[in-house]
């Protein structure tokens, strides 16, 4: 019929498209917050919650870094340089993502859902909004998982450290990725030929957002009333 | 980098949660 085969094919773009396809295999599992049940509810316990939480995630957000086609291609200074600016962005994404089906709420685990009273009583009110704002502008877009997981490897490429050494091989990074989501785009959103720039532009929210939690954390632990875990610590102090 | 001393042994570990 003269039709492009490759194109009308649902799921055309999607096999082609190897590195979304490794970045959806890469994509790790929901981890459980499990607040302490004998604890009564209060800011210090809904905050201890969240930076034991931050810090499994932590863990497991390392992992899925070297899963990424080329990060571990990197020199381990640059690979620590990128994870060092990005870590939160990349926390913060993931929040957004598994709360895109509710309304007002941040699913921060299956078992540690957030709405505005929980927000204000940890004291993350603010915050949490300027997160909800990053929900509604991808559910607005209607953002799938492809374009989620390219987004989230994307941004952690993107996150301009000061510290890099080899400048040359973070940018081929940033290229292979974005090449993979300008792909992506161009097979399944045939309908908006701007989709990638339009996910692309939402990146400076997540920024001011990640750039509002590592200061509204990091003076939390000046407070020295909240427990913090080592690698959360670390990369606190990493800014 | 003396500081960073749990990301660097997390990334130079060759198996990773995800490979678990």
């Amino acid at each position: 019929h003269g039709l492009p085969q490759k194109r009308t094919f649902p799921l055309g773009g999607l096999v082609e498209n190897k590195v979304v396809s490794l970045l959806l295999v890469a994509e790790p599992e929901s981890i459980f917050a499990m607040p302490d049940p004998t604890v009564p509810d209060s800011d210090i316990k809904a905050l201890t919650t969240l930076c034991d939480l931050a810090d499994r995630e932590l863990v497991v957000n390392i992992g899925w870094a070297k899963h990424i086609p080329g990060f571990s291609l990197l020199s381990l200074a640059d690979q620590m340089s990128l994870l060092q600016s990005g870590w939160m962005e990349i926390l913060i994404l993931r929040v957004v993502f598994r709360s895109l089906a509710l309304e007002d709420k941040l699913v921060y685990a299956e078992d540690y859902i957030m709405d505005e009273e929980q927000s204000k009583l940890a004291g993350v009110l603010d915050l949490n909004n300027t997160i909800l704002q990053l929900v509604k502008k991808y559910k607005t877009m209607r953002i799938d998982k492809e374009e989620f997981v390219v987004l989230k490897a994307i941004s952690l490429a993107n996150s301009d450290s000061m510290q890099i050494e080899d400048v040359e091989a973070v940018q081929s990074l940033q290229d292979v990725l974005h090449g993979a989501l300008q792909d992506y785009e161009s097979a399944q959103h045939t309908e908006d030929p701007r989709r990638a720039g339009k996910l692309i532009m939402t990146l400076p929210l997540l920024r001011q957002t990640a750039a509002r939690a590592v200061q509204h954390f990091c003076s939390i632990k000046q407070e020295g009333r909240v427990p913090m875990h080592k690698l959360f610590l670390e990369l606190l102090e990493a800014r | 980098k003396e500081k960073h001393k749990i990301l660097h042994r997390l990334l130079q570990n060759s198996t990773s949660p995800v490979d678990l």
